[in-house]
């Protein structure tokens, strides 16, 4: 049976959230 | 210093005197300074007009202005506290200072939750968690059959839904986050510690006298 990730692990992987990149020059 | 310094930020609508906004937040002076470098870049990368809009701020995130985000729309919504279509300085300030590694842990939740909660209706629907999914879907290019994302929505519903109600309220967001704590990552970032020596020019802009405080 295949092991079935937690949507909003998934979800926080998205680009959109990572506002790290607002830091990095 | 002076009148030229202060002339200058009189053109960011909504600037906020960086002392009033360190007390508010987990910020010191020198910080919210640095941050008010940052500012100035991203607010006139498009419109030299003292405030963020969306255009900037997807910029800012993806080097293009032009690629519509559902999660970096979503940010900007809650970043633009007063909904005017734009973000100011103290709302800029004011949302960073949730990211800060200070940051009261339950601000952090509860600003993940709204982030989650697409429509604002106080509950994070199945309809919207599926949404968020096929947006990410659509931006990685990664291809998942329906029934492999409902089963995913299924597995994360029984363990985040506790009463089965087809909707995270916001207790059992709090629960749910305490058993998976990497959900929480996104909500801090360790760069706000090194804002001084990431932006070192707010030194030669300060209009505060004693910048160390």
């Amino acid at each position: 049976r295949p092991v079935v990730m937690n949507a909003f692990d998934l979800i926080s992987t998205s680009q959109g959230l990572d506002l790290g990149i607002l830091f990095e020059k | 210093m002076g009148c030229f310094q202060s002339k200058g930020r009189r053109q960011f609508p909504g600037y906020e005197d960086p002392v009033f906004l360190a007390s508010q937040t987990a910020f010191t002076v020198s910080e919210v300074e640095a941050l008010f470098e940052l500012f100035k870049s991203i607010s006139s990368s498009v419109i030299d007009d003292g405030l963020i809009n969306k255009e900037e701020f997807q910029l800012a995130l993806f080097k293009t202005g032009k690629k519509e985000n559902l999660f970096a729309n979503r940010i900007f919504n809650l970043f633009d506290v007063k909904q005017k279509g734009v973000i100011d300085f103290g709302d800029f300030v004011r949302a960073l200072n949730v990211f800060h590694p200070n940051a009261p842990h339950e601000d952090k939740v509860d600003f993940c939750f709204k982030l989650y909660d697409l429509d604002g209706t106080g509950f994070i629907e199945r309809k919207e968690v599926k949404q968020m999914l096929i947006a990410l879907l659509s931006e990685s290019e990664m291809r998942l059959a329906d029934e492999v994302v409902e089963s995913i929505l299924d597995k994360t519903f029984q363990e985040a839904d506790a009463n089965q109600d087809g909707k995270i309220d916001k207790t059992e967001w709090e629960n749910f986050v305490s058993h998976n704590p990497s959900l929480m990552k996104i909500m801090t970032l360790p760069y706000l510690r090194d804002i001084t020596t990431t932006f070192p020019s707010f030194v030669f802009h300060s209009e505060v006298e004693d910048i160390a405080t």
